[in-house]
């Protein structure tokens, strides 16, 4: 008994840092650039900012780095800082019900913790909210026994920028370039988000400059309430305790998304629960009725406003730009919903040109237009497409491995929320809503595939016979 | 600004329930029996008592079961009951390294949690410490929002046990037989743990008896300093804030294991710090140099009385026990260090016989003496399998696939601390330390059976010769 202890999440996390991207120094750099480059861009789509982001990475010894992520978005105020940077599971958005590329409130704290434990150095932070407001410079740690930030260094700044922030972190890392390098990731970043610009400096090296493809910010994802399929029977529970509403049909039109007057009623009556019954004097088999009524009853799909799918357009014109390629497709399904949760798959196809016919083809992974570089072979979209049988579209498969072929396939989830393995958001659970709608995308492609395969053939042959 | 919020560990993992083994109802089945028993196993183990488990899982609708699995160990003290069964992150084995099934302070509240999420229910606690002591009833849920227990009864009980634990949990759930069920985690934990007991009562069928096949509790593994090989330096610069020792010698070997005198002196010196300088008065840079030195000074091998793994002896009994086999191997590798943490491979081979030639060899993962049924695919123990070329041992095997040939590999890895890949604890994170000592282990067995089907053939040859 004596034993029994809390333990706090940063220690829990530090002891874990493998669950949060921190494996090993390779891992770590792409780690860190990411998180704070998800940050940057997720800040400057909820401001309506058109984002322009500075990354530098400098070798600063044999296996040590510094990275600078710099964005143009609203800055963070002052007060938050500290909490931000140096405590974990602290953010805007967990309880905010939209696509987003962050969602767990533990990235960057976890980026500034791993650089702290392998340098010992504090996470700097410059930022200013407008340009009548002064920019702070924050040195910021994390204490792990308590999960809580402490505070090194908290002054005004010169800084000529309208307002922005920059985030500086110094770790034990290794540089590699190639595939699952920081620069893939920059690169197929830039691509996923046509509408940003990126300049990006690697270790002794010439920069890059990834100007933008568009100038129009995409559609802002809107906030939603969940959507009744596939909540929890303790979900609904939990709602009707805490809902400020007044009556059952109140609580459910307002806590749900998609349920409308004629829902309540057809619910309420099946469930024989009075639509103006107050909420907590529900008994638990009232509850666990409407549950039930609640899962079968026919539903609108939910809103599509609170996606923001890259577009058919723009993944045909990244796979052409990056890539030679005879033949280039795209699908975006419509929104499906897992546990409350609207979700949207869509798939790039690349065909041919000068993509090798005699390899295994080439998956891209992104989830919320962040592309997902590790643990394929734990991730449902690596499962769904081993799981469609590819030699019925002209190609060779062995079993248990990806197909042969001059194929490239970029596979986006977009959600409220992406279910991932871990906390390192690297590859996406098997939930079987999600394998299924992959399954219909990656056939539909397939298809489609198949018939431009054959219509080429036989233009081949005629060709032949003249 | 206004949206910052703190996320508590509890609401964090009902949204990431599949985080914790909870993805789909089978599923759920499974890790919550496992969380339940692993607990029970760790107590009797701890309290020196050969187990006596009791596990019963009822059916009370179509997708609704209720667990209870009870055991003869030290029971509960009444005043922690609530904060073990109604608090994510708070127990008895995460701060102390030692070999344990449990380590993370989560597993039987998740179990509860998951229960009182899908069904409305409490968990039900039942526990007597002593002959003298009352038995108590608690029933508990988690509230969520503050990550706290709600004790919704406690009562003296009347309990006919001299002292142990049962705790019952109602969940949906599916139960399935055959390969990744309750049934087989079940007949592997027996294999895994010989000097245990266990009365099983799968629903709608006979109960199952696995009597003790030894009465001798295995070796109970020691509490130990962490080894300093790959502890970070934020590590060090904790420990020598944290520390109450004096002087950076005695810091030094009270606070890791394996430094002894000579080991400080010759550290010290090469680093260039006085051994009896203040812990605190240590500059980063000193610290630096006295974690780079520690990093490469001749170390002995972790002691081995922090692990228990299962022994030769006793993996060849097991495999003989299960499978119908010519031959049958094991090997124990020495312990070796990841991060500190001492960890030790052993496998088990069995083939020939009656396992079929023409399939996919069998491959059963167990870490801590806990199997593992899960995400194969994630875990470093299948890269391990996958990794070595068994074509020179005899197999025919594909890309990217497991061998063929009849033969069953039971892979176990005991540590103080197991790297999983998630909370759910399913699969091994793939560390280079590890990844390295399955490999050797692997080889090993593979020169030997190599070998010995070499043998067997010659023997064949000559015998059709006369
Ligand atoms: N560059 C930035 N500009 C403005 N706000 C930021 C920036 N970086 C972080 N924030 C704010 O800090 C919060 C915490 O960031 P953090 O990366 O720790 O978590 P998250 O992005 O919410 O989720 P995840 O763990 O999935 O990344 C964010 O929710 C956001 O509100
Ligand atoms: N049957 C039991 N008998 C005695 N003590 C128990 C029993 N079950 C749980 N405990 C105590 O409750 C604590 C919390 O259990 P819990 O399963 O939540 O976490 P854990 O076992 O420490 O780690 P993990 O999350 O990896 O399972 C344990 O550390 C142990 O001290
Ligand atoms: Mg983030
Ligand atoms: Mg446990």
């Amino acid at each position: 008994a004596q034993k029994q202890r809390e333990i706090s999440v940063s220690e829990f996390f530090v002891k874990n840092r493998h669950l949060l991207g921190f494996d090993n120094p390779q891992k770590a750099l792409l780690t860190a650039v990411r998180e704070c480059v998800d940050n940057s861009l997720d800040a400057c789509s909820d401001a309506g900012i058109l984002p322009s982001l500075r990354i530098e990475i400098v070798q600063r010894a044999e296996n040590r780095f510094r990275i600078s992520v710099e964005d143009n978005g609203p800055g963070i105020v002052r007060g938050q800082i500290p909490k931000i940077f140096g405590k974990l599971l602290y953010g805007s958005k967990f309880h905010t019900l939209k696509q987003q590329r962050g969602q767990q409130g533990i990235g960057v704290s976890a980026a500034g913790m791993y650089g702290q434990l392998t340098t010992g150095k504090p996470v700097t932070i410059l930022s200013r909210t407008g340009p009548n407001a002064a920019a702070h410079h924050f040195d910021v740690t994390v204490d792990t026994k308590k999960n809580q930030p402490l505070v090194l260094r908290d002054e005004k700044a010169d800084w000529d920028v309208k307002h922005g922030t920059r985030v500086t972190i110094e770790l034990e890392a290794i540089y590699k370039r190639g595939r699952r390098s920081v620069d893939d990731y920059i690169e197929q970043t830039a691509l996923a988000n046509p509408h940003a610009e990126i300049h990006y400096a690697p270790p002794n090296q010439e920069a890059l400059h990834y100007p933008r493809a568009v100038s129009v910010l995409p559609q802002e994802p809107k906030e939603i309430k969940p959507h009744p399929y596939g909540v929890e029977l303790g979900m609904l529970m939990r709602l009707l305790q805490d809902t400020p509403a007044r009556t059952v049909a109140a609580a459910l039109k307002n806590d749900f998304s998609r349920v409308s007057d004629k829902v309540v009623a057809e619910v309420t009556k099946s469930a024989l629960i009075k639509p103006n019954a107050r909420p907590r004097d529900l008994t638990p088999s009232d509850v666990e009725r409407l549950h039930a009524v609640l899962q079968n009853v026919k539903l609108m799909s939910p809103a599509t406003n609170c996606l923001s799918p890259i577009g058919e357009e723009s993944i045909r014109a990244g796979l052409s730009k990056r890539f030679v390629a005879d033949y280039v497709d795209a699908v975006t399904r419509p929104p499906s919903v897992y546990r409350g949760n609207p979700f949207q798959v869509e798939i790039g196809l690349a065909y041919g040109g000068d993509i090798p016919a005699d390899e295994l083809i080439d998956l891209y992974r992104l989830a919320n237009r962040v592309p997902l570089q590790y643990q394929s072979s734990a991730c449902a979209i690596t499962k769904a497409v081993l799981s469609v049988d590819w030699r019925a579209y002209a190609m060779s498969m062995s079993k248990g491995a990806l197909p042969t072929g001059p194929m490239i396939l970029m596979i986006h989830i977009a959600s409220v929320w992406v279910p991932f393995t871990s906390e390192s958001k690297e590859a996406i659970a098997h939930y079987p809503e999600i394998i299924r709608e992959l399954r219909l995308a990656l056939m539909e492609l397939g298809r489609r595939l198949a018939s431009h395969i054959r219509h080429r053939r036989r233009v081949a042959d005629e060709a032949k016979k003249k």
